[in-house]
Parts: structure tokens; C-alpha cells; sequence
């Protein structure tokens, strides 16, 4: 389970 | 915001507009396929979901409604447009688009980067789906052989832009502390290797004058 990465790309 | 990741951000807006001026200034979708075009849409209107709650930056927020915007007036105008509905060739456009979007899905549900939040099962949806959208429109383009000037540019432009993206992510992998994207990262290498083959015939047709088609064998 990979930790939450912001999305901050489209 | 770094160099490669705006370049990008501009040539996925070049072939929206490359895209547009040929359906909705020239009312022509010869060459273009609607069911890439309407995967396009799903994977806009998945991923930018997250519209109703997160500002990350005006800059997204703007692309994200203009990219939804574009994708769906194009798989409008393919769909309802009069000279346009004459110009598509359904039966040429025949990718089975089912084996990509279940296959997706069910990847979305299983690899995700937070499996308690249906929204990362469908953003992760998204991405995959993106890494292939634009299968039924090669397949299109090989099928027909010979492609289209604007055409070719408006594929080139969309190509591009993911290929933009993994230098983009090559510079904040080695910029930003444990920056790490593994399912954007794979799935953008999986995108931009699909267009590899038509990279190659688009430069060998371009670098006789900008204006020869492409031919594809």
C-alpha cells in the first residue's frame, strides 16, 4: 500500500 | 512547477487546440478516432474529480475545467457535429475499448495509493486508463496508413506531453526528498512507449518539411 502522495500534477 | 512538467502542461493544451481546430474550425473528424477521444473524457472527468475540493493551484484548477471542457466538446461535436458524424469512419474506428476500460478498472480497485478512499480507486483508474486511451486512434492511424498533417501534429502533441511528464518526474525524483509516484511513473512510461512507433514515422515525414504527411506502413 503505498503512502498518500499529494496531487499536485493533472 | 518545474520546466519539463509546464512544456508538458503546453503541448497537452497545443493538441487540444490542434484537435479542436480540426473538428470544430475545419468540421472535419477524418482520421480521428471517437472512442479515444471519449476515453479521454472519462479519464478527465475521473481524475479531476477532485475539482469539488481541492485547490491545489489556480493553475490546475483552470487546466483541469479547460481540459474536461475541450474533451467533451470534442466527443460532442464527433457525436452530434453534422459535417463531423459524415467525416468519422465508425467502422474503422473498431478498437474494442471494453478489454481497456475493465482491465482498468479492475487495476484501480486493486492498486491504489489509499484502497479505504473510493476517490484513489479512481483516480488510479484514471491513470491506467490514460496509459492506453490513445490505442484505438493509432490503431485508426495504421489502419488508414496514410496520416493526416494535422492530424499527425495534433498526435505528436499528445505524445509529447507524457513524455514531458516523465522528465518532469526525473527532475523531482532527483530535486524533492522521497518524491515517489510509482503508479504515475509506470503508467507514463507505458503511455509514451505506445507512441514510440509513431514518433519514429511522424520525425522521418517531418524532417523532409513540416507539411508531408506521415505514413505508417
Amino acid at each position: 500500500e503505498e503512502e498518500e502522495e499529494e496531487k499536485d500534477e493533472l | 512547477m518545474n520546466i519539463f512538467r509546464f512544456l508538458g502542461d503546453m503541448s497537452h493544451i497545443l493538441s487540444f487546440l490542434l484537435l479542436l481546430h480540426k473538428i470544430v474550425g475545419g468540421k472535419s473528424a477524418a482520421g480521428i478516432s471517437l472512442r479515444t477521444a471519449e476515453m479521454y473524457a472519462i479519464v478527465f472527468c475521473t481524475r479531476y474529480i477532485d475539482l469539488l475540493w481541492n485547490f491545489a493551484s489556480l493553475y490546475n484548477y483552470l487546466l483541469k475545467l479547460l481540459f474536461i471542457g475541450a474533451s467533451l466538446t470534442i466527443v460532442y461535436f464527433m457525436r452530434y457535429g453534422p459535417s463531423q458524424k459524415a467525416t468519422y469512419n465508425a467502422d474503422e474506428d473498431a478498437f474494442p475499448v471494453q478489454y481497456l476500460i475493465a482491465p482498468c478498472a479492475v487495476l484501480g480497485v486493486l492498486i491504489n495509493q489509499d484502497h479505504s478512499s473510493p476517490f484513489e480507486m479512481v483516480w488510479a483508474f484514471s491513470i491506467y486508463l490514460e496509459a492506453v486511451a490513445i490505442l484505438p486512434q493509432l490503431f485508426l492511424l495504421q489502419k488508414q496508413g496514410e496520416v493526416e498533417n494535422l492530424t499527425s501534429h495534433y498526435v505528436f502533441a499528445l505524445g509529447a506531453y507524457r513524455a514531458l511528464y516523465l522528465l518532469n518526474w526525473m527532475f523531482r525524483f532527483m530535486t524533492e526528498p522521497d518524491y515517489q509516484q510509482r503508479i504515475v511513473w509506470l503508467s507514463g512510461l507505458v503511455q509514451t512507449a505506445l507512441y514510440c512507433d509513431f514518433f519514429y514515422h511522424y520525425y522521418q515525414s517531418k524532417k523532409g518539411g513540416l507539411n508531408k504527411s506521415v505514413k505508417l506502413p
